[in-house]
């Protein structure tokens, strides 16, 4: 569920909160931890130009000045995410083993166009 | 839902919905081991190195606490000098075929905690052998294999770890997992002193609990570096 944050004026490409609740999908009768997480999306803009704070490649930048002369033809770069970090499961498995599982890019930390 | 559930089940590298039947309590260091991680200073931790299980030193993202599955040869004591003998099993087939094994940690379990400096006769001699046939119940024979621990102990503290990453390497590459074979007997200095007395030699091993198996994998692919950018 996102959380229902005030839009805020800036629709610049940024992170957004979006909380994963594992009851939601009723999954808290096998996942033993943690009952959630906050993974995060990318929402925004990648207007011209590109300012710093943006976390823009060089192919984006270019690509905005393209899109400023002609918007029909090309369109904005993507808003992305550019550093992503791990977060550890605790379940039962098939067989009622415990199991610890580490997943990478689980939690969006940064964005970026 | 169903789809999308089940395609985020395939990505968490499950292919249906876990129902545990009997959830087994969570063992202790799984829950540190977890618990260390979601603390701020892990967040800060190399993401390089989020695939090694740093309590242990291996690389691997998956811990698994896997339950004996054996029994106990005999339902009594076998023989006054040899206290308990039980075959022990552990099902290794929920392994996929990706994942890489690299660490397996038995841990034999006793109910007490005492600290107290042992009374004279306390000794104990612990042997694990591989098991040379399936674990069916009831198989009156005792086949054992190669005797791959030998131990003398006194029953001093909560549980006894022993490596086996070669055994289950072996279980999980080329060699038919048979489970092993457990026998914990008074240590030898003690049995000279064989008496009919009404406290039986085994006392100290009624404090018994189970024994479970740690077994820690990678996928070398779903960690760090190796991994395809997707």
């Amino acid at each position: 569920s996102a959380y229902n944050v005030p839009i805020t004026p800036s629709n610049l490409c940024k992170p957004r909160r979006l909380y994963i609740s594992f009851s939601d999908v009723g999954w808290e009768n096998w996942i033993i931890a943690p009952q959630g997480y906050m993974a995060n999306y990318c929402l925004g803009e990648c207007p011209f130009p590109l300012t710093a704070e943006l976390n823009s490649t060089n192919h984006a930048i270019l690509q905005t000045m393209v899109h400023s002369l002609d918007p029909e033809g090309t369109p904005q770069p993507c808003c992305v995410p550019v550093r992503l970090s791990p977060i550890s499961i605790l379940y039962y498995d098939n067989s009622d083993n415990v199991v610890l599982r580490h997943y990478e890019d689980m939690v969006v930390d940064e964005c970026g166009c | 839902l169903s789809l999308q559930e089940s395609l985020l089940l395939k990505s968490l590298g499950l292919s249906v919905k876990p129902s545990p039947k009997v959830p087994i309590p969570v063992p202790s260091v799984l829950w540190r081991i977890f618990q260390k991680r979601k603390s701020p200073s892990a967040t800060n931790r190399d993401p390089m190195d989020g695939c090694r299980v740093e309590e242990f030193n291996v690389p691997g993202n998956i811990i698994r606490v896997f339950a004996d599955q054996g029994h106990f040869i005999h339902s009594t004591q076998p023989h006054p000098l040899l206290c308990l003998q039980k075959r022990l099993y552990f099902n290794l087939s929920v392994l996929d075929e990706g994942e890489r094994l690299t660490m397996a940690q038995l841990e034999i379990k006793f109910s007490h905690n005492s600290y107290h400096s042992p009374g004279h006769g306390e000794g104990f001699e612990l042997r694990l052998y591989h098991s040379r046939q399936v674990p069916l119940k009831g198989t009156p024979s005792l086949e054992r294999g190669k005797l791959l621990v030998e131990q003398s102990f006194i029953p001093l503290h909560r549980s006894l770890l022993f490596n086996l990453s070669d055994v289950a390497k072996e279980w999980t590459t080329h060699s038919r997992n048979l489970g092993l074979i457990l026998e914990i007997a008074v240590s030898g200095d003690r049995t000279a002193s064989v008496s009919t007395g009404s406290r039986s030699l085994c006392a100290g091993i009624d404090s018994f609990v189970d024994t479970s198996l740690l077994v820690v994998t990678l996928i070398p692919e779903q960690c760090g570096v190796s991994r395809r950018r997707r």
